[in-house]
């Protein structure tokens, strides 16, 4: 999986999520993906507390990134 | 311990939404 992979997949994640196009998404925004993928309201806001990296309560493209690449290329973060 | 298993959970979370996104197709079919 390539860069561009994480790019395209990146904007396609913020383009169902930040539908008002804010540049960041919140909690609630992320339940937009209950429908989209196989994860659970609970789950999905694991995931976003776990790539929400300043714990601020948004996250921006840059967190999802850098938390997408740290995943593709580790495969197992501890 | 209960910090450890946390984790451990949510690792997986994440590993299958990660997933799910890179199977999920791209907007037009």
């Amino acid at each position: 999986v390539g860069q561009n992979t994480v790019l395209e997949k990146t904007h396609e994640f913020f383009q169902v999520c930040d539908i008002e196009k804010k540049g960041f998404i919140t909690q609630r925004d992320m339940q937009r993906l209950l429908g989209e993928l196989p994860l659970s309201a609970d789950e999905l806001e694991k995931v976003f507390v776990t790539l929400d990296s300043d714990s601020n309560g948004f996250l921006t493209l840059d967190e999802f990134s850098t938390g997408f690449s740290d995943f593709l290329s580790g495969r197992n973060i501890s | 311990d209960a910090n450890m298993k946390a984790g451990a959970a949510t690792e997986g979370v994440l590993a299958n939404f990660f997933n799910s996104l890179l199977s999920k197709k791209t907007g037009s079919p």
